[in-house]
């Protein structure tokens, strides 16, 4: 454990906490896209299998069992308590556009043909795209709530922190896994535009609003 | 190898 991985994961933690305070605090999931975090909720019980079959840390247990469990609860409030204030005409993305190809990729570049390999390789790509349905329904709407622009900075933060961590475990430990790498700069480079516009707009104050 | 297997990354 680097300290780039666990302010990572810290940001990680933060983010989606977060998302599922705002949505109680304010009774309302509104600008919140439902299929990102369906998609989410994906990739946490696809990866996490192995909390049944390997035991790693403590601290790996705990953070894998609340990342499924507040996913859930997200889902939960987007879908049933608040499901109201849902902006559904507004959550447009298809999700199988991501899901099939993402899945046949798995099957086609994984590290070893076996379920559960398969799965966690599904939930790796599945996860650097799955943030598209929300970062597509800001465009549609030209706005996010300030908080949601939070969550979506130390979501982001999270990718970017692992690249650090995966340059220092490259050099201190040797460890390489390309396949990580690899989808998790494609999930970084999908946050640069959002980056952008949270450091010249909401950084300043002002709510983050896209050009017409 | 092992260590790719073991996935201890988050």
């Amino acid at each position: 454990m680097n300290i780039f991985r666990l302010v990572g994961d810290l940001s990680h933690l933060l983010a989606i906490l977060l998302l599922l305070w705002k949505i109680w605090k304010t009774r309302s999931c509104a600008g919140v896209s439902g299929k990102s975090q369906i998609m989410f909720g994906l990739v946490y019980i696809t990866r996490y299998l192995d909390l049944f079959t390997n035991f790693i840390s403590i601290y790996n247990t705990t953070m894998k069992a609340i990342f499924i469990a507040v996913a859930i609860a997200t889902i939960y409030l987007i879908y049933f308590k608040f499901k109201a204030t849902y902006d559904s005409n507004h959550d447009t993305f298809r999700m199988e556009f991501l899901i099939v190809p993402v899945g046949g990729l798995a099957f086609l570049v994984n590290h070893d043909f076996t379920a559960l390999e398969i799965l966690w390789t599904f939930s790796i790509y599945l996860e650097s795209v799955a943030i598209l349905p929300q970062l597509f329904m800001i465009s549609k709407t030209g706005e996010a709530e300030t908080i949601t622009s939070h969550y979506l900075f130390a979501l982001g933060s999270y990718r970017a922190l692992y690249i650090v961590n995966w340059v220092y475990r490259y050099y201190f430990e040797g460890f390489f896994d390309l396949i990580a790498i690899v989808a998790g700069c494609v999930q970084t480079i999908l946050y640069c535009d959002f980056f952008y516009l949270y450091v010249t707009k909401v950084m300043h104050g002002k709510k983050l609003s896209l050009p017409a | 190898a092992d260590l790719i297997e073991s996935h201890d990354e988050l």
